[in-house]
This record gives C-alpha cells, structure tokens and sequence, in this order.
C-alpha cells in the first residue's frame, strides 16, 4: 500500500 | 513506495486497528501485543503519525523468540469532535536482531530497506454511546 504518511518515532511521554 | 519487501514476522493482537473508547477529557489507552513466533530474537520500534498527541511505553525494543510483550498507546486528552474521523496512523516497524546490539540507534540508521519489516494500524476513536 503507497502510504502518503509521515511516520515519525512514538515518545515514551509527551 | 513501500520499502519494505519482508512479510511481518511480528503478529500483532489488534492486526489493523486500535481503538481509543472515549470520553476524551482524560488519556485512553489502547493496548498492542506483539508476539514474537520466530526462533530469532526481534527488535521493535513504534513510530506514529502524531507523534505528540500518545505516549507509547514501550516505544521500542527487543522480543525473545516465543515471547510478546504488550504495549500501552496512551491518547492524550483532546477535544473530541464526532464528525472528525482519526487520520492518525501507527507503524511497528521490526527488524531481526543481530547476534550483538552495541548500538541501536545505529543499527536502525545503518538497517537496509529489505531488512525491514512494518505493519501500520489506524486509530479509531469511539465514545462510549457509539
């Protein structure tokens, strides 16, 4: 699936 | 494109969707197992399309072949509007881990594109009426 997303690295607290 | 060419070795218990039931005044937690099938141990990182809306504990790490472990997606509060649908995405992407990690943040950067594994999961928000 092309995903047009930009994933970025989860935070372990915000 | 998708880099990734190997098929997921992770099976992840929701597979495609984690659902946040409201109310959304305070944080809601979603869990995520991933179970490790392999005979291999399997680094893990969680990565999202927002990144400052949920705290992820754990955000990343290491499953023992045979093992899983579970993970919390914590949503912070937000107002909720019905009419919104969630455009939010998580990825898990995981790569097999080599016989020595000195340095994950290394192994990740220098990781080839067909090394890497992922499955994305939407979000859905639900209240509690619904």
């Amino acid at each position: 699936i092309l995903s047009e997303d930009d994933f970025y690295d989860a935070l372990s607290q915000t | 494109a998708n880099m990734s060419k190997l098929e997921q070795i992770l099976i992840l218990d929701p597979p495609t969707d984690l659902k946040f039931k409201g109310p959304f005044t305070d944080v809601v937690t979603a869990n995520l197992k991933l179970m490790n099938p392999s005979d291999k141990r399997v680094c893990f990182k969680v990565k999202t399309t927002a990144p400052r809306r949920y705290c992820v504990r754990p955000n990343s790490g290491t499953i023992d072949p045979g093992a899983s472990i579970n993970i919390s997606v914590m949503l912070q509060p937000f107002d909720y509007d019905p009419n919104e649908k969630s455009k939010h995405k998580f990825m898990v992407q995981t790569i097999f881990a080599p016989t020595t990690i000195t340095d994950t943040e290394a192994m990740w950067k220098d990781a080839k594109p067909d090394e890497l594994m992922d499955s994305k999961l939407r979000c859905v928000f639900e209240l509690p009426s619904e």
